[in-house]
């Protein structure tokens, strides 16, 4: 389901120029579970925006279910993104002026759910992630670990058939880690593909498949 | 050289009351290595703000170095803070229009530190943790776990008798982790005082004393 060929990303400002990712090619089948693991600044996370349609390579082609990503337009790009992709981004990127219920009905808002079917399936997703007695709060008004739960519930909300989850446990104490694992087993055995870039060998071990990479190259 | 005495910490935002420590009391030795633990959101990150001088209790007394912290003036608190404590926050709290390099140099310019000895020591330390290569990326130009190291750089800059670390290696894979251990290893060997909050139970053995947090409460 997901291809890449030969991406390079570099990263280019002002003075400076950074190969993040050099000749990645991998193959992704539909309803795998996969990890991503390497050194911090590796290229993980650049590799996971790339797949995720949140980010471009400099070279290289990126094919998502057979269609070239890497060839289309911003507003192309978001709607395939919206329908198909959920992302739970490392450093959760929530919205700060809206509560917690309100920032995990964003992905059903675009998707142009209705105010009370989105209140509902937003309170359930939300209780799944077990912050239920925490709807009207805030991010700031949260601790870490329960800002990444509402990332990942509002990864979540909209089905998406491809979950991209950048290190989704690394604020969560083993239970509470082990809590979100179970969601993403059942969502795995009801058929969707999972890509999950950690440095937990829980959470690595899990897959069926692990990608190593190191100083933007894939290793085996 | 730490000593609470019944700390409560209630937040009042709105319509929203959270009690999020209730009856605190803990002492901590100098020169002690010191571990928290427990679920999300049962108040570590709460607890550690209140031990940093960076909030105050709604109720009870806080003792650093025998001088009642909870009944002194922000400038006061300011001061002791710059002085003693390193705080390695868990959202790592970086400038995002300043390169790392000056980022880690704060802390010096507030104890008033000429520019040449700033950058050489900033140099220095983000060496230790393995940035040299990073020093004219800004926040954003970095990955999480480098964003991570960079905030423990600048806690560790002025050499602070107190290190409270908020989930230092939350995102760092574990070879990269093993290594800030070290570098708080030395330190504790050097006399200073360590207390890190952590889900990580490799980081949690290695002090000589855990703390258990469950709803706001110290357990056994
Ligand atoms: N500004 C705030 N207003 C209201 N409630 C808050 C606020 N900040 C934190 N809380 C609540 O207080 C509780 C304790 O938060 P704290 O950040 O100390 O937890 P924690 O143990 O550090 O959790 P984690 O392991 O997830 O980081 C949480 O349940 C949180 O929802
Ligand atoms: N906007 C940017 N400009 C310049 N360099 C960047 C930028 N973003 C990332 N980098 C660099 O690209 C490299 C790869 O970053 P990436 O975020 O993919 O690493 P990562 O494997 O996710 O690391 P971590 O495990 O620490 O999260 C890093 O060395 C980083 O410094
Ligand atoms: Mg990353
Ligand atoms: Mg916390």
């Amino acid at each position: 389901v997901i291809k890449t060929n030969s991406i390079e990303k570099i990263y280019k400002t002002g003075k400076i120029n950074v190969c993040a990712l050099r000749d990645v090619s991998i193959e992704i089948e539909r309803n795998s579970y996969n990890s991503i693991v390497g050194p911090s600044g590796s290229g993980k996370s650049t590799l996971l925006h790339i797949i995720g349609c949140l980010d471009t390579p400099t070279k290289g082609d990126y094919y998502l279910d057979e269609v070239k990503v890497s060839d289309l337009k911003p507003n192309k790009l978001a709607q395939i993104r919206n329908k198909k992709i959920g992302f739970i981004f490392q450093t959760f990127n929530l919205l700060p002026n809206l509560n917690i219920l309100k920032n995990v009905e964003l992905p059903l808002l675009y998707a142009g759910v209705r105010k009370k079917e989105r209140e509902e399936r937003s309170k359930d997703v939300l209780q799944k992630v077990g912050l239920e007695h925490r709807l009207k709060h805030k991010p700031n008004e949260l601790s870490g670990g329960e800002r990444q739960r509402t990332a990942i519930a509002r990864a979540l909300i909209n089905n998406p058939s491809i979950i991209l989850a950048d290190e989704p446990t690394g604020n969560l104490d083993t239970n509470t880690g082990k809590g979100i694992m179970e969601i993403f087993n059942k969502l795995y055995d009801m058929g969707h593909t999972i890509i999950v870039v950690t440095h937990d060998n829980y959470v690595a071990k899990r897959a069926d498949r692990t990608i190593n990479i190191k100083d933007g190259k894939i290793v085996d």
